[in-house]
């Protein structure tokens, strides 16, 4: 089905590429960047994993640091890796990191990113044909078996599991005036984990 | 499904990123990168067009120049245009140039890839698991369902259909020995088009 296809392919072709440590000087792993990334700028990290946000309604903005969310600015980006895959020589690899301003005033680094799946997914619904309709009548089930079976893979995989973590979570403000804060859903999950 | 799920993924989260003319200086369309390589390095590109790979039996190799494909070589990579998605700031999209030696001699430059998605199906089909099983059963189903979503994507779509042409092909040697040259494949299709 879609939602676990999806999350394989995401799994395999993304997860599995970036976030492993690998030795090698020219093909780093997620933490390596990170320690690079605090050398250079003089931070810490909370938490050295990639936090992968799957909001319930799909929609993913191209920057964690929309109007909805005023309590995330955007930082710079983890230095980038290249690689061939299938026919594309040197594709580019990297993230992104977020400085997520708590109520008490103190900066905090994540490196974040949306499920871009899920975005692709909710760009899929909006097209107006049968194909699309079926996908909009579904996708809630969908999005939730992509985050099922994608946490079910990183449990699993000894190189992965600790360099992820998935937040699935609506999205949508209580009141229905909008979206709620990334940053306090973040900031959440850090603290659970630490 | 699986197939027609990554073709809506490989269709809506990438050609329709890279393929359409914009008009804006800083997001070109395939067209428009590829006459500014004609121009820096003093060449001409057959066809304006990206050719997508997509071998029966999922084997991507990193390049298309290959030990199978002896006609094929290197050149070099259009230029990378960068965006922000689901997060991810400067997200980095690039297209790789290949020549193609013919039997008389002539280079033909050609813009080509494997379908990643496809790349990545043959890796999931590797995985130990009950999944992956599964997958190994029917992926022959799998990608004649993620080509014809494709193709049918494609031919839908004003901006992207005569940018894009889909190559589904048997990519095993007729006496088990191994790969076809990948670059006699490509040529049949130019002659097809021209
Ligand atoms: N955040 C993020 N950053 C990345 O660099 C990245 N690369 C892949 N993915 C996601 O992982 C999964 C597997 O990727 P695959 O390469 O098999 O398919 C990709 C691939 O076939 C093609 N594609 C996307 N970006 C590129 C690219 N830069 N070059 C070539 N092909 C690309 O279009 C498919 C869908 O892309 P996305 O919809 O962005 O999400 C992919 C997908 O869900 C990424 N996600």
């Amino acid at each position: 089905d879609y939602g676990s296809g999806i999350a394989h392919s995401f799994f395999h072709g993304y997860l599995r590429i970036v976030l492993p440590h690998t030795g090698h000087q020219n093909n780093k792993g997620l933490r390596e960047f990170q320690k690079d990334f605090e050398a250079r700028n003089d931070v810490k990290f909370d938490a050295y994993k990639l936090f992968i946000l799957i909001p319930m309604s799909t929609h993913c903005p191209p920057s964690i640091d929309s109007e909805f969310s005023p309590s995330i600015e955007v930082s710079k980006e983890l230095e980038s890796k290249e690689l061939d895959r299938a026919g594309v020589k040197n594709r580019n690899y990297k993230n992104s990191v977020y400085k997520i301003i708590t109520s008490s005033g103190q900066k905090k680094y994540v490196t974040a990113e949306y499920a871009t799946p899920v975005k692709t997914l909710g760009e899929v619904m909006k097209e107006n044909t049968q194909c699309a309709n079926i996908y909009r009548k579904h996708y809630k089930e969908i999005v939730l078996n992509f985050y099922l079976t994608l946490v079910d893979l990183l449990k699993n995989d000894e190189a992965c599991h600790d360099l992820c973590e998935v937040i699935y979570y609506d999205d949508k403000n209580k009141d229905g005036s909008g979206y709620r804060d990334v940053g306090g859903i973040i900031l959440s999950r850090i603290r659970e984990i630490m």
